[in-house]
């Protein structure tokens, strides 16, 4: 039984490549294998698990385009369990590609099928944009992850992004639900944070995780080492978040 | 003598967004008459200057794609001498409609030439990419103003954006300039911080802005009342970089 969760905001720098790495690492230490696939041209998530930029490896833009299969794509990481689907720069140019194929925006959806059967979990890293290469996520996607930085332009966006799933939910895929909406970088000194938690809390019910991912300066350190927080700093409460965030998640997926 | 100034990163969070407001404001308290134009279609600008969203104000994207003029869109703000070109959630939507029209790259240039004499300096708040619309921003802007925020994601894009820049330089606009790389969400109580601005430093020397911005929770608070900082708490940390960065910017223009 597979999952396939996009993990989108268009809003920038609010976490969604630092959860997809740390949120795939914790759940590939409790249900592995899990695989990240980086669907950002920035490839944060790629240099985040340790690969350097390199123009010669192929990514998920060659499956996208080319006779690639995307299952001879797909790289171990240096977390057990956990595989990435690799991005690199080509990709900003997929935007363009895809809107001349027909179908256009199913096209992850049917390139990554095979895939689905391999993996328990598949998180997609969403760039911050809600054009057709978020679009193709959240068309392949199950369910939909919104980290949402505790602070006024993240939430001004989130209602946004609702109704822009909706819309996708009615004319490309029937099944996608909230997979749920994730507290970022929560600050517990400033009023900021707790209004923020408030207003969501009270808008968005229980869609809203229970679990938060606090501020950690921990987290922002780990990928310039190349490492998840879980190899990084495994005691931090950085890590201690993300690992009690995929127990929701499970716990979430098993109850349906 | 105006100058035209595109706020740009495709990474999310840096901080462009409170950089033009701010900035604005601080150029607008030495050096007014200022514009700032809200090309991002999340219009952060727009609701930071506090304008409530409103599906019927015309925004900058009737600028581009109506027989409106730039100039009938302008709008006054809260702030004495600051001006205002809106953005709404429709602009999403003006990649593919720019794809379109020939000449597409240099849509927003040709229709902001006449608001060039209005105003000492037009600031252009772009979205977190390198799309259609940024790219729009920088073949009408004089020079490109790069925030970088002090962590390893930040860093990775900023060498991969000015190897864009160039390629704009060379194809689209002769004359764009680096205005500088500014340094944002300074927390010197971190080793990220000062790694991260010891490597720009290393790296691109005096295109780095002397003036850097500190992390100040009165920055992320100021948006939510519909204030820049000058407003809104202006002895605070937050307030006092940005008007020396406006004070560095004037100095950087005036010896040209
Ligand atoms: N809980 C946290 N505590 C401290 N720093 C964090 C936390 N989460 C993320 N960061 C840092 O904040 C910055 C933004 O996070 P990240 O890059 O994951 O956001 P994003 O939404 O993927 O950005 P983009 O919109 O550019 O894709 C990064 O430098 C990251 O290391
Ligand atoms: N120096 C600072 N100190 C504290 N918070 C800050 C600072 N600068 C910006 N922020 C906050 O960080 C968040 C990101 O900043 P901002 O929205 O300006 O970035 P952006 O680059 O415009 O984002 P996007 O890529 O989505 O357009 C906002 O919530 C903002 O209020
Ligand atoms: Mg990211
Ligand atoms: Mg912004």
């Amino acid at each position: 039984m597979s999952i396939t969760i996009a993990i989108a905001n268009q809003k920038g720098g609010v976490g969604k490549t630092t959860t997809a790495i740390n949120l795939g690492a914790a759940l590939a230490s409790l249900n592995s294998p899990i695989l990240i696939i980086d669907f950002d041209p920035q490839a944060n998530a790629t240099a985040g698990l340790g690969f350097a930029k390199d123009p010669l490896r192929r990514s998920v833009y060659h499956g996208l385009f080319s006779e690639a299969q995307m299952e001879d794509l797909v790289t171990k990481t240096p977390v057990e369990g956990l595989f990435l689907l690799p991005s690199e720069k080509n990709l900003v140019g997929a935007t363009l590609e895809l809107a001349e194929k027909p179908g256009r925006e199913q096209t992850l959806a049917r390139k990554i099928a095979p895939l689905r059967d391999r993996f328990n979990f598949i998180l997609i890293d969403c760039p911050p944009s809600l054009d057709l290469l978020t679009l193709n996520a959240l068309v392949a996607a199950d369910s939909v992850l919104v980290p949402v930085q505790c602070e006024y332009f993240a939430l001004e966006g989130v209602s946004e992004l609702l109704d822009t799933l909706i819309r996708i939910r009615r004319s490309h895929n029937s099944r996608l639900s909230v997979e749920g909406i994730l507290l970022t970088m929560y600050d517990e000194r400033t009023n900021l944070s707790q209004q923020v938690r408030d207003d969501l809390r009270d808008f968005f019910g229980d869609q809203v995780f229970d679990t938060f991912i606090p501020r950690n300066v921990r987290l922002a350190e780990a990928p310039s080492y190349g490492k998840p927080i879980s190899l990084y700093d495994p005691l931090c409460r950085g890590a201690q978040s993300y690992l009690q965030l995929a127990k929701e998640v499970i716990r979430h997926d098993q109850e349906g």
